[in-house]
């Protein structure tokens, strides 16, 4: 019997292949075709079963599914533009309100054409209440009113949709940093949940994008939307092995019941489907 | 970046003034690492790179120009010559009015880009009227009907057709003893694996008879951004692309990928959220800014 402990360059070129067209970017590439050499080398019983071992260090990338333990009183939901915001809350919302919380809204988005208006859809379809101020205001106002608001109206969870912004510009993230700060006069930070949406089909920019907004508000949570498109969405490896940032959903499709809790193991399955 | 990733490659080379076949390799390698950081789609890196390869090792390395040098010079004239040429107009109508149609999947920036269009268009004085045809995006018609406003652009109102194709019909109804010069179509998103909307898409093109197909592509698309253009190209034909958000620090990649492969020009860059973003394609500065 001969035992495998090479494995050929054309295998070698495989797997870069699989890992690069499922967006996991160059460096982690790199860092598991290393190991995966490594291995071969080293264990004199390898089996052809490289997979198993490619699967066993992604899982080592992802941190570990937690439980939600503090209730959230605030969910401020930001992203760059038409990564998936406005529809990801509308799922977010009726999400809570099925399972008994109060939920409020507020309209921050108050640049984009019709942003107000496409939020206010959903808000009337969930039968969720909303705020919203004129075009043009500071989103910080509305949530500073939202958050005034929401004793008065018996509500237990203010979700803020945000306006898309570039992580480039810095006119927007400075708003960004703002609207936390306004946040932060009203509620604990325990009380507050910072959520990013990503879009599922961005290659190597949703490392940057993530590293920026990390840097500028902190991120708690991802969210993947468009999961249901072809692309596989392998940088949220980089981001975890990064910033360690935890993906709580997946997006898969455009109705409000389109939100799928992340599984890990599921999530690495699929990279190799 | 590339420059930096070079000069490591090429401090061994300008000692001995040779490009051995290991030294070729490193430096390809470079340029494949470079351009797979750039979102350019896999295979086209691979032929790419095995393309430069070959004309490299085919060069002599001549006395008066240093190897990293003419290393350089052969990938901005291999990644060039695929970028193609600026200045591919929107196609026309002979006469009467030209009918475009705006697609791709969900929030590439479609709505705006019809917007950007319309502006763009209305600034040299044409008479244009936006329709749209996403009856499904909540608020997707009032989106753009004020971007049509922001435009000075006329705005056809579906008044509560559920029908894209019966919305289609109607326009071409309206506009037949009007004289303008541009409808431009703004259409829902949809992912490429949709059959049942990549058929929609189908229908309406049939009765629409667009002069001109615009494809918006989020340059920030990673690697299925090839498979996306090939599935709209392959169901309903691709005539231009728009290069979309590029005010980022994304370096655009899917702009060689498309046009590699499909062999589409692009037409446009958008470059912002304003109406006023939106810049005639210019290969060079892409080039540049693929290469990193
Ligand atoms: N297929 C699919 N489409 C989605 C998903 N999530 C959102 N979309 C679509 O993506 C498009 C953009 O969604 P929005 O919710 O408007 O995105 P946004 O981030 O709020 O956009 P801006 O506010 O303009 O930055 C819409 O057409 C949505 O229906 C998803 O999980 N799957
Ligand atoms: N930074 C930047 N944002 C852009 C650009 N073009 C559009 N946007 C923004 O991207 C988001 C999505 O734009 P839309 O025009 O709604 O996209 P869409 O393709 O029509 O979306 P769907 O109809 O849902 O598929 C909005 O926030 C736009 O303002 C651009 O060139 N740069
Ligand atoms: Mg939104
Ligand atoms: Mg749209």
């Amino acid at each position: 019997i001969v035992l495998k402990n090479t494995i050929d360059e054309d295998e070698i070129e495989e797997l870069e292949e699989i890992l690069i067209t499922a967006d996991m970017g160059v460096p982690i590439t790199m860092e598991l075709i290393d190991s995966v050499r490594a291995k071969v080398k080293a264990s004199k019983d390898m089996t052809d079963d490289i997979y198993g071992f490619l699967r066993e260090s992604l899982r080592t990338y992802l941190p570990d599914e937690w439980k939600e333990t503090n209730k959230v009183k605030v969910l401020l939901v930001f992203g760059v533009n038409g990564s998936g915001k406005t529809t990801t809350i509308a799922k977010l919302a009726k999400k809570y309100k099925d399972e008994g919380r109060k939920v409020l809204l507020a309209a921050a988005d108050t640049f984009r054409a019709a942003a107000v208006e496409q939020l206010r859809v959903w808000s009337k379809r969930l039968e969720i209440p909303m705020i919203e101020k004129a075009d043009g205001a500071d989103p910080s106002s509305v949530i500073y009113e939202a958050l005034e608001g929401m004793k008065a109206r018996g509500c237990d969870l203010l979700i803020i949709d945000t306006a898309g912004r570039l992580h480039t510009n810095k006119n927007l993230m400075d708003e960004m940093s703002k609207m936390k700060r306004t946040i932060a006069q009203h509620v604990s930070s325990s009380e507050l949940r910072t959520q990013m949406i990503l879009d599922a089909t961005t290659g190597n920019n949703g490392l940057m994008q993530a590293r920026q907004f990390d840097k500028t508000i902190g991120i708690d949570e991802l969210i993947l939307a468009k999961f249901d498109s072809s692309a596989k969405g392998g940088f949220i490896f980089s981001i975890a092995r990064e910033l360690k940032l935890p993906v709580k959903y997946l997006g898969i499709g455009e109705g409000v019941d389109d939100l799928l809790p992340f599984s890990r193991d599921d999530f690495i399955e699929a990279l190799f489907e | 970046s590339l420059g930096d990733k070079f000069n490591n490659v090429f401090r061994y080379i300008r000692g001995t003034g040779k490009m051995s076949e290991k030294n070729i390799d490193e430096a390809v390698r470079s340029v494949k690492m470079a351009l797979l950081e750039a979102d350019v789609d896999y295979k086209v890196v691979k032929d790419f790179v095995a393309d430069v390869k070959k004309r490299v090792i085919g060069q002599e390395v001549t006395k008066n120009i240093l190897p990293e040098q003419q290393f350089v010079k052969i990938i901005h004239e291999e990644l060039t010559e695929i970028m193609g040429k600026s200045n591919i107009d929107l196609t026309c109508a002979n006469i009467g009015t030209t009918y475009l149609m705006v697609v791709g999947i969900q929030g590439s920036g479609k709505t705006t880009a019809c917007g950007k269009l319309a502006f763009l268009l209305q600034s040299q004085k044409k008479k244009v009227l936006l329709v749209s045809t996403d009856i499904r995006r909540p608020a997707a018609i009032t989106q753009l009907k004020i971007l049509a406003k922001k435009a000075n652009a006329s705005f056809f109102d579906p008044e509560g057709e559920k029908d894209p194709c019966k919305i289609v019909k109607n326009v071409s109804e309206y506009v037949r003893h009007k004289d303008y010069d541009y409808v431009i179509f703004d259409t829902a998103g949809r992912l490429e694996l949709d059959e049942p909307l990549m058929k929609e898409l189908t229908q309406i093109k049939i009765i629409l008879k667009p002069h001109e197909i615009l494809f918006v592509a989020d340059s920030m698309m990673g690697q299925s951004a090839l498979k996306v253009a090939r599935s709209f190209d392959e169901n309903i034909g691709v005539d231009g692309v728009i290069l979309n958000k590029l005010d980022g620090d994304t370096r655009g990649g899917v702009a060689l990928s498309v046009k590699k492969v499909l062999g589409k020009p692009i037409k446009f860059m958008g470059l912002g959220e304003k109406l006023v973003d939106l810049e005639v394609f210019h290969p060079e500065r892409l080039a540049s800014r693929i290469l990193g």
